[in-house]
C-alpha cells in the first residue's frame, strides 16, 4: 500500500 | 506605492485560475523586481510558488515592499468582473488594508474599479533549496494535461516511470488500468510540440491523482510544462510566463 508523504519531510521552514 | 499594470487582465486571471483550487489564502509579496507568492495546500503535499517578473507587466512600480494577503476565492470573483482584453492595474499603498483593481477598456473609455479587502495571513514560508533532479522532461502542457485527466479516472494514484528513452504514465485501479508511453522527439515545424528528456537516473515515482489534476490547471499559462523528478525530493512542475513562472512542488507517495 502506498503512503502519501508531505513536503515538510523535504523542506525546512524559513 | 504599488502600481502593477497588466496589458491584458486575462494573464492575471489565468495565473490565479492556475492555482486557486488548491490553495485559498496567499500572501503576494510585491517588491521592486516583481511579485512573488508561495502557498502550501492544507494537506501539506503540494506547494505553489509564483513569480511574476516586471517584464510580464506593461508598467510596474513598487517603491516600497508590500505584502498583499489575499483570499483567492474573493479575488476570483472580482477578476470575473473584468473583460479579458481590459488592462488591469493593481494598486496598493505602502501599508494597505485593500488592493484596488482597475479594469480599463481603452477603446470604449470604460473604467471599472474594484477594491478587495486584504487579510493578515500567517503562513510559513518554506525554504526551497536548489534540488538535484534525476530526470528533466519538457513536453506540451496540453498533452500532459490530457494524460493526467485520462488516467486519473482509473486510479487515485498515477505512476510516472522514466528510463533512458521512454516516459511511461500508468494508472492501475478498481475498474481497470491504463498507460501512456511517450518517447522524446523533436518537431522541427512545431518546436512547442517536441518532447525533451534529460535523464541522469531512471525514476519510478507515484503521485496522488488529485494533486496532479490541480497542477494541470496551470496549463492555460504556457504551451509547455517542465517536469523535474527525483527519487529523493518532491517533483517540480513548472509553467513559464514571459517573465517568471508558476511552479508546483509535489510530494510523492511511497511504499509503506
Amino acid at each position: 500500500r502506498m503512503k502519501q508523504s508531505t513536503l515538510l519531510s523535504f523542506f525546512s521552514k524559513q | 506605492m504599488l502600481e502593477a499594470k497588466f496589458e491584458e487582465a486575462s494573464l492575471f486571471k489565468r495565473i490565479i485560475d492556475g492555482f486557486k483550487d488548491c490553495v485559498q489564502l496567499v500572501n503576494f509579496q510585491c517588491k521592486e523586481d516583481g511579485i512573488i507568492a508561495q502557498a502550501v495546500d492544507d494537506s501539506r503535499v503540494l506547494l505553489v510558488s509564483l513569480e511574476i517578473g516586471i517584464e510580464a507587466f506593461q508598467n510596474y512600480r513598487c517603491d516600497h515592499p508590500v505584502t498583499l494577503g489575499i483570499d483567492l476565492t474573493s479575488l476570483s470573483k472580482i477578476l470575473r468582473c473584468g473583460n479579458n482584453s481590459d488592462t488591469l492595474t493593481l494598486i496598493a499603498d505602502d501599508t494597505p488594508d485593500t488592493v484596488l483593481l482597475l479594469f480599463e477598456d481603452t477603446k470604449k473609455d470604460r473604467v471599472a474599479e474594484y477594491s478587495l479587502k486584504l487579510m493578515d495571513i500567517d503562513a510559513a514560508f518554506l525554504k526551497i533549496e536548489d534540488l538535484a533532479y534525476d530526470c528533466t522532461l519538457m513536453m506540451p502542457s496540453s498533452e500532459f494535461s490530457k494524460i493526467v485527466r485520462d488516467l486519473s479516472q482509473l486510479s487515485d494514484s498515477l505512476n510516472i516511470m522514466i528510463t533512458k528513452e521512454t516516459i511511461k504514465f500508468v494508472a492501475d485501479g478498481d475498474i481497470g488500468s491504463g498507460s501512456v508511453i511517450l518517447k522524446p522527439f523533436v518537431n522541427m515545424d512545431k518546436p512547442e510540440d517536441s518532447i525533451k528528456l534529460e535523464m541522469d537516473q531512471p525514476v519510478d515515482l507515484t503521485f496522488g491523482s488529485k494533486y496532479l489534476l490541480d497542477i494541470v490547471k496551470g496549463s492555460a499559462l504556457a504551451e509547455k510544462v517542465g517536469i523535474r523528478l527525483s527519487s529523493e525530493a518532491p517533483a517540480l512542475f513548472q509553467f513559464d510566463l514571459k517573465s517568471g513562472y508558476l511552479q508546483f512542488f509535489l510530494a510523492p507517495k511511497f511504499n509503506d
